[in-house]
């Protein structure tokens, strides 16, 4: 997966870090002490989509078979998507004054690929 | 924060440019809301009377609390003392902390409550909870060395079931003052299971003032020794759930 560093405008990975002192949220999450809402941005040319590292799906393989076939459809983009997440555990108060740990599947997006 | 202070941030934007900031505020929203349902909330809880930090700090800190990495991820230690990343963690999980709450319904001076959560209302199954109380020795009571046992009971009172109660008995070895854990997996178990998300309990220990034993109950004078109920539990319909995709 790419990273985003501006010189490029192909389908990458955007870091975008939230501190939650700066947007007030600290006074209920207790940790961790902010988040990584990372997110896809970019083109993603007909070269891209299937390409080892990018988003291996169903609708990739069907493009890719339309692709063989010589009847890629014009109107057919791929999409810039996230292909690799990871969890996070949070640990919070709740309106009850509980607290709480979850941990949450598919929270960071850690890689960006075509598909 | 200024862009002197934090060059780095990637989301010190918003203070930036007209444009960047209308931008970077939608994207926060969206952030926000996110992580917002991700914890099944609607909104950020409202805190207006926070949890006295004493009460939070030995909760945590008697439980496995784990270390927040660089990159914001907590890692949790396994309970034979590995640490391992959140990385392996497949399945949704919640622990929950409950303390300790006491109200004037409550005729007895041993009874206390505690309300637990569940956000989403979503169908959980307790795997584990355990009651933590903190026993204290008086001075002078116990001769250097020497240590008392005693037995505590716990009394959980059964939901839909006004006046049926169910004992948890436990034997505590007294050497100084410090935490103590008493199983009440089935009593949350049945709890949850009918519904409701109050235990009522009632704990009781017969000779402890004879020995100068005191189970701190809710205290206000003694916040950092505040019973509490940590409640393990994970969805219940974990293995048929649907994503819309």
């Amino acid at each position: 997966g790419l990273e985003c560093d501006g010189s490029s405008s192909l389908c990458c990975r955007q870091q975008f870090y939230i501190d939650f002192r700066l947007i007030g949220w600290n006074d209920w999450i207790i940790a961790p002490s902010g988040y990584f809402g990372n997110y896809c941005e970019g083109n993603c040319p007909a070269y891209m989509a299937g390409v080892p590292g990018s988003a291996s799906s169903f609708h990739t393989a069907v493009v890719n078979q339309y692709r063989m076939r010589g009847m890629s459809p014009g109107s057919m983009n791929s999409c810039c998507i996230p292909t690799k997440l990871s969890p996070m555990s949070m640990l919070y108060f709740n309106d009850e004054y509980n607290i709480v740990k979850r941990d949450v599947p598919n929270m960071i997006v850690e890689e960006c690929g075509c598909a | 924060e200024p862009p002197s202070i934090s060059p780095s941030c990637a989301s010190c934007g918003l203070s930036q440019t007209d444009g960047d900031t209308r931008v970077d505020v939608g994207l926060l929203e969206a952030v926000k809301r996110h992580i917002l349902s991700r914890l099944q909330m609607r909104d950020r809880p409202n805190i207006t009377h926070p949890i006295p930090k004493a009460a939070m700090v030995t909760a945590l800190k008697k439980l496995h609390a784990g270390k927040v990495r660089e990159d914001g991820r907590l890692e949790i230690p396994n309970l034979d003392g590995h640490a391992a990343s959140m990385n392996e963690v497949e399945e949704e999980t919640s622990e929950i902390i409950s303390f300790a709450e006491t109200d004037e319904s409550l005729t007895s001076k041993t009874s206390l409550f505690f309300v637990i959560s569940n956000e989403g209302n979503q169908k959980l199954y307790v795997s584990q909870a355990s009651l933590w109380m903190y026993f204290k020795l008086l001075p002078n009571v116990l001769e250097k060395g020497s240590r008392r046992k005693v037995t505590v009971k716990v009394y959980a009172q059964e939901p839909g079931f006004g006046s049926k109660w169910n004992l948890v008995e436990k034997r505590v070895d007294l050497k100084r003052s410090g935490w103590h854990t008493f199983p009440l997996t089935h009593a949350v178990q049945m709890v949850f299971a009918k519904g409701d998300r109050r235990q009522n309990l009632d704990v009781r220990c017969e000779v402890c003032e004879k020995l100068g034993i005191v189970p701190v109950l809710v205290n206000t004078a003694d916040e950092s020794h505040r019973p509490f109920l940590v409640v393990q539990a994970r969805a219940a319909d974990n293995k048929h759930r649907i994503r819309k995709r």
